[in-house]
């Protein structure tokens, strides 16, 4: 694994979300579920929490976007580039953005949010790539197991533990 | 061709090579110009780096492992830091 340049992390163990837009591909409550279970996947190996808001600044700001979307990297349209995230600290730090040039899905068939969202949301909390090819925080997308079984590989967690300490239960 | 005997200049696969090494591994402007020139040795690293963070050989050519790994959906945060 590994952190970003000064390895940047929330100071404090609760921390705010917001689903600012959604994608046409999913039903919203789809989305919504997916997100839930991408953060509980980090909030079960850390002391870290999760709370949704719905308007004002939160955290984590989470948006669907195609080209370019206000920040100076736009996305390409379907296939290569699926999201990125920004690492922690105010304003868009932290935040993710998802291209909606993507067929979002919740199966193996289209780009899995479930699995995206998790992976970019290991950016929002701090962990940069990793070259470990069985880490989700690996850069390309694979769909190898099935989202409901889905856990992370040890070298996600002794990353995520390395900024935040294990979860305390 | 100094990188890879079946790939020429213009070649689709060089456009992606460069594109990819652009965007995901900081291959600067002047770097880029290297691409048109004979000498290209510092892309030839730039691939190696590429390869191995990603878990391939490290051949510094653009063989069919790696463009087939650069062909696959990623995520667009660059593989090193800028």
């Amino acid at each position: 694994f590994s952190t970003f340049p000064g390895s940047p992390k929330w100071r404090k163990s609760h921390i705010t979300y917001r689903i600012v837009n959604y994608t046409p591909d999913l039903p919203r409550q789809s989305v919504d579920s997916a997100i839930e279970k991408a953060l509980k996947i980090w909030e079960e190996v850390t002391p870290l929490t999760f709370s949704r808001i719905f308007e004002g600044e939160a955290d984590i700001m989470i948006s669907f976007a195609v080209g370019e979307h206000g920040d100076f990297y736009p996305f390409d349209g379907p296939g290569q580039s699926l999201a990125h995230a920004y690492p922690p600290g105010p304003g868009f730090y932290g935040d993710v953005h998802f291209d909606d040039d993507e067929k979002w899905t919740l199966g193996p068939s289209g780009t899995n949010l479930f699995l995206v969202a998790a992976h970019e949301l290991g950016h929002s909390l701090g962990l940069f790539h990793s070259n470990n090819k069985e880490s989700l925080m690996y850069p390309v997308y694979r769909f190898s197991t099935s989202p409901a079984n889905f856990h992370l590989s040890h070298d996600d967690i002794e990353g995520i533990q390395s900024l935040y300490a294990p979860s305390p239960s | 061709y100094p990188l890879h005997g079946a790939v020429t200049q213009g070649h689709p696969s060089m456009d992606l090579a460069q594109q990819y090494l652009e965007k995901y591994y900081n291959l600067k402007k002047n770097e880029k110009q290297i691409f048109k020139r004979k000498d290209s040795s510092p892309v030839v690293k730039k691939i190696q780096e590429m390869q191995k963070f990603l878990g391939l050989e490290m051949t510094g050519k653009l063989d069919s492992n790696t463009m087939e790994l650069m062909h696959k959906p990623r995520c667009g945060v660059p593989d090193v830091g800028g």
